[in-house]
């Protein structure tokens, strides 16, 4: 069985906010991961 | 064939030194050779199968990548009546066993699959069925969920097949190198889905590379924006842009078979697509096109924080049916009643409309089951 997950995150900076965060992956091809293990991390501006 | 030609003569060898009565004799000897043959072929099978497992692995740890190769065995695989298999399967697998023979199956499935014991809720003995065991949930604390309330979690144990960003209507998920499907296909073609922008899919292997060439584009972008309209550039500026990420985990036979929620979010729709049940292993995705978005699978599909959710839960042929704990009444892998699986989606919008059903970060959502 298999689970796709498909979502909205924020990316890019906007050009005036350089600070403004974008979503980054945690993981790797192949990895082997748990429920409940970060996947992805981003930050607020 | 060279059984059939050995027979014959073998037969006839024994005919010329018994004197008579050769077909009786031929006969006794029918069976036990076919069932000596078969499971010969079988272990030859299975010898030659581990062997291409080793060699994929090892490949794998090379860094090479296996390219979409549809071959006959595939071909076949789609006549074969899947969906009444994976039933049967499920059938069997919730016969219940001896009290005093649980542990020593389960134990079996475990050294067969890699599963950790220690990690399940109940005595092996409480587990009535394989099915039961197959589906059990794990001790309080297993699973401890990430605290950063900037983290998205994964919802299920599984292997990373997958994941990146995808860009533009048409934005399209690798299976495997040289074949993609349709995030739209595979979520449906009524989904919420956001577009995004133009582009294509941006895999994780070519972030990096690419990068630096979308900071070039937003550039131009920006620089054509500023010439173009200041009011376009500030509501630009204003609005903190989203984009669409996307993460394929597949799940081993031995791996804990509950999905959980990846984030704090409000599911609104559920998609049914009652679709074929074909292999999901490595093999399959190399052989099979379009094999996720043809299975059967329940997508789920809301908003969270950061804009739109949705997880995809597909079955295979041994873990066909998906329980939604949020909706108990659906039933998935149910006898097929038409030819085509090409119908429309089943779907279900949730109450409150716009609203629908709140799921916390961690809460469990859904199961597979056997069969």
């Amino acid at each position: 069985s298999t689970v796709v997950l498909v979502f909205q995150a924020p990316t890019l900076k906007s050009p005036k906010n350089s600070n403004a965060s974008e979503f980054r992956f945690s993981i790797r091809r192949g990895d082997r991961i748990r429920v409940g293990e970060a996947m992805g991390r981003w930050h607020d501006s | 064939s060279w059984y059939a030609k050995q027979f014959p003569t073998t037969s006839q060898a024994r005919a010329s030194v018994s004197g008579g009565n050769s077909d009786s004799q031929g006969n006794a000897f029918l069976l036990p050779g076919a069932t000596v043959a078969t499971l010969l072929m079988l272990g030859a099978l299975h010898a030659r199968r581990l062997y291409d497992d080793k060699k994929v692995e090892d490949a794998r740890e090379k860094g090479v990548e296996f390219e979409f190769q549809p071959d006959v065995k595939a071909a076949f695989l789609r006549m074969l009546p899947l969906r009444s298999i994976s039933r049967v399967w499920g059938f069997l697998t919730n016969v219940e066993i001896p009290v005093w023979l649980r542990p020593h199956v389960y134990r079996a499935w475990a050294r067969a699959f890699r599963s950790n014991l220690e990690e399940a809720a109940l005595p092996l003995d409480e587990y009535a069925s394989l099915r039961d065991f197959f589906v059990r949930t794990l001790r309080e604390g297993c699973r401890p969920i990430d605290p950063d309330p900037y983290s998205l979690v994964s919802p299920v144990d599984g292997t990373i097949l997958r994941f990146g960003e995808l860009k533009g209507a048409g934005a399209m998920i690798e299976q495997v190198k040289g074949f993609s499907y349709s995030v739209s296909s595979l979520l449906g073609a009524s989904s919420l889905l956001p577009i995004i922008a133009e582009g294509h899919t941006q895999d994780d292997s070519s972030t990096i590379e690419q990068e630096s060439s979308q900071r070039e584009k937003s550039k131009k972008s920006w620089w054509r924006i500023s010439l173009a309209s200041p009011k376009v550039r500030e509501t630009v500026s204003a609005c903190p842009m989203k984009g669409l990420y996307y993460c394929v985990i597949y799940l081993k036979p031995g791996d804990y078979h509950r999905i959980h929620s990846p984030v704090d979010w409000n599911v609104l729709v559920r998609r049914h697509f009652a679709g074929h049940l074909f292999p999901l292993n490595e093999r399959a995705t190399r052989t099979i096109r379009n094999l996720y978005v043809e299975n059967e699978r329940v997508v789920l599909e809301g908003l969270w924080q950061q804009g739109y959710m949705a997880v995809a839960a597909i079955g295979a042929t041994n873990i066909g049916s998906i329980e939604l704990f949020i909706e108990p009444e659906l039933r998935t892998n149910r006898p097929r009643k038409k030819l085509l699986h090409s119908g429309p989606p089943e779907e279900c919008v949730y109450k409150p409309e716009g609203v629908g059903v709140m799921l916390k970060k961690g809460e469990e959502v859904a199961a597979f089951n056997m069969g």
